[in-house]
């Protein structure tokens, strides 16, 4: 059977945000909605998975705790830039 | 529910807001409509009033804005975050951004009103089968004169019912080249152009000149979006793709996913992206500004995320078309404005008495071809075999409750003398007024009531001393009643209003059947016979009324007196001698209608 092609993926000009690995754009994504602050980034699986707690709870999603498939799609979902937690 | 740090609310009921600037996706009016229908979510459950002004003052400031747009929090091009908005407060707080890389659109796809052709307007149904085949854009196929057009229904070959699409072979938009389409070739700066061009701007808009030659004649138009090709976000938005594009040396004659791992649809605005790199998102079925703005407003009066997935305030966008409002949202505003008042039994008061009528059984009196038709906005109209309306039935003439205080409504959507009494009209209500009676106010009478045909917003009306004909006026529609009867509604194109026109913001009989329409800061005679204007006449408020603001929203004479209606004011303007002179200037509830 033919084998699929490997998707090329290409930096389209103009655009923010291209190909963020999912570790990048959670990262960005709990820091934009309120859900870690500065002092917390860094780089220990333990204050990612906090973080990645407490949007998942807020969001009414399983509580994982882990950057499983259905936080992702959440992530990439369109929705409103007002931060879910915090002033 | 979720409420902002200390309950941050606004402290008054009549809450104002401003729609400072329009995204292109949509016609202005359905842009207006989806404001207006996502704060009456809202006010339908709260004691809270929301009423539109045109300045910086108002509580409430939408604005459409992308990336960096002024406030420190930058929009991040299309999808990912669509708006936001500032919980309630001075300045700032309490405004709400649009994110205009997104395609806005009603949720369903990109909304194109129609021009001309047998469909008044309605807007384009896509798909639609023209020979059998799909469209899901407007397409110059089966046309010689390769104008752009639709089919409004779903199937052209059995319904036959068609527009044309915006294009600049129709008209152009503002500019000085007075809404007449481009010329093509024209020449600018030496340089012959065949299409719109975006050259000589720094704004981005695409613009043509509407004589042959630009350098010499200085004439020129904005042309039309064509949001139903035209690409958004990428880095030539507005652009229509070009097929077939080269992309890593392959050949595209449709839209593509290849290359993205979003899954969304993409192409080139030109016939090579290897070289040439030009790109946009294909239309799609967009964000739902109504949807949108709803959320936005709940933030605005106070509102913070839920973590309901169902319910409004939830931050993720997702398309209904049933109710918006969940029970854990009308939970949270009542905590903050408590609930919407039920309106007061009131004991029945004297009937008001009636304006004449013609006997309701007469033939119609619209010339087959003229039959009224189903507008965009509303079914057909009644005509005269609807029951008959002896005027205002039922309505009281002691207010239901103070949000019907004619005292209490800062700007009216239109003003008119209508059989000697001045009448006020909002949001599907009205007043009558007369000087004569010592002053006395009588209403809200519901619009409907008097003209069934109407629609619940209108902007401006009059009446012809001659004919007793009545002409009322709502974005490019217009009904005429003559008694009961009613024609309409019909578009602004049959009076001879080109569509640049977008609304008829007043009216100033001039006797001998004629009257001066006005639309923003022109006019133009108007023959009440002929009912057409006379393209020749058209004329500049500016310079034929000095000293009266030149964004007046409704203009009516009362008196033998012109009146042009700002926010709350009105500048009085005396005739006399030919000359136009500003003799007063009030308030309209104040100095008018003597509101305490």
């Amino acid at each position: 059977a033919p084998r699929p092609h490997k998707p090329t993926v290409v930096v389209f000009p103009g655009e923010l945000r291209t190909n963020l690995t999912d570790k990048e754009l959670a990262e960005e994504y709990l820091f934009r909605y309120g859900y870690t602050h500065v002092a917390e980034l860094s780089n220990d699986k333990q204050s990612l998975s906090r973080g990645l707690r407490l949007l998942q709870r807020r969001l009414a999603l399983p509580e994982t705790g882990e950057l499983d498939k259905t936080t992702l799609e959440a992530m990439r979902a369109p929705r409103c830039g007002v931060p879910d937690l915090g002033k | 529910f979720q409420t902002f740090e200390g309950d941050l609310k606004w402290h008054h009921r009549d809450i104002t807001y401003w729609i400072q600037n329009y995204s292109e996706d949509l016609p202005r009016d359905v842009i207006d409509d989806a404001f207006a229908r996502a704060f009456a979510v809202w006010s339908a459950v709260t004691p809270l009033t929301f009423t539109r002004v045109y300045g910086p003052e108002a509580d409430i400031l939408i604005q459409f804005g992308v990336r960096e747009h002024g406030d420190g929090y930058p929009f991040d091009g299309k999808n990912g975050l669509l708006a936001h908005a500032f919980p309630p407060g001075p300045g700032i707080q309490g405004d709400a951004h649009f994110d205009d890389e997104e395609l806005w659109t009603l949720g369903k796809g990109v909304v194109v009103p129609t021009h001309f052709g047998n469909a008044d307007g309605a807007p384009c149904h896509f798909p639609f089968t023209f020979e059998g085949r799909s469209y899901s854009a407007c397409t110059t196929d089966g046309r010689s004169d390769d104008t752009p057009w639709c089919s409004t229904t779903a199937d052209y070959d059995t319904d036959r019912r068609f527009g044309f699409c915006p294009s600049e072979k129709l008209y152009t938009q503002d500019g000085n080249g007075d809404g007449k389409p481009c010329v093509f070739p024209f020449t600018f700066e030496g340089r012959s152009y065949s299409t719109c061009t975006t050259d000589g701007r720094s704004d981005g808009y695409r613009w043509c000149s509407t004589t042959a030659n630009y350098d010499q004649d200085k004439l020129f138009g904005f042309c039309p979006t064509r949001v139903d090709s035209a690409v958004t976000g990428g880095n030539s938005a507005g652009e229509p793709c070009v097929f077939p594009f080269i992309f890593l040396g392959k050949q595209y004659s449709t839209c593509t996913r290849e290359g993205r791992g979003d899954g969304h649809l993409w192409c080139a605005t030109t016939s090579n992206f290897d070289r040439d790199k030009k790109w946009g998102f294909c239309p799609d079925q967009g964000y739902s500004l109504f949807l949108v703005a709803a959320h936005e407003f709940g933030h605005a009066l106070g509102l913070d995320h839920s973590s309901v997935p169902e319910a409004l305030m939830y931050p993720m966008y997702s398309f209904t078309e049933g109710p918006p409002l969940h029970e854990d949202d009308v939970k949270g505003i009542q905590h903050l404005y408590g609930p919407r008042p039920e309106p007061q039994p009131q004991p029945p008061t004297a009937q008001p008495t009636a304006p004449p009528t013609v006997c309701a059984t007469g033939p119609p009196t619209t010339r087959p071809s003229e039959r009224p038709t189903a507008g965009p906005t509303g079914p057909p109209a009644a005509g005269p075999t609807g029951p008959p309306t002896a005027g205002p039935s039922e309505a009281p003439t002691v207010p239901v409750d103070p949000a019907e205080d004619i005292c209490k409504v800062n700007i009216f959507d239109a003003i008119a003398e209508i059989r000697n009494y001045l009448h006020f009209f909002k949001e599907g209500k009205y007043w009558r007024f007369s000087k004569g009676k010592g002053r006395r106010v009588q209403g809200p009478f519901l619009i409907t009531d008097t003209w069934p045909a109407l629609p619940r917003k209108l902007d401006s009306a009059f009446e012809d001393q001659l004919t007793k004909k009545t002409f009322f006026f709502s974005g490019r529609q217009v009904w005429v009643y003559t008694g009961t009867s009613v024609v309409g509604p019909r578009r602004l194109d049959k009076l001879g209003l080109g569509p640049e026109v977008t609304q008829v913001t007043g009216a100033l009989p001039q006797g001998g059947g004629k009257v001066l329409l006005f639309s923003r800061q022109r006019f133009w005679s108007f023959d009440v016979k002929t009912q057409t204007v006379d393209p020749r006449s058209a004329g500049s408020v500016e310079q034929t009324y000095p000293g009266v603001p030149l964004n007046t929203h409704d203009i009516f004479q009362y008196q033998e007196k012109a009146y042009f209606c700002q926010d709350r004011f009105y500048w009085r303007v005396n005739s006399r001698n030919e000359v136009n002179q500003v003799d007063e200037v009030g308030y309209v509830t104040f100095d008018i209608l003597q509101c305490p």
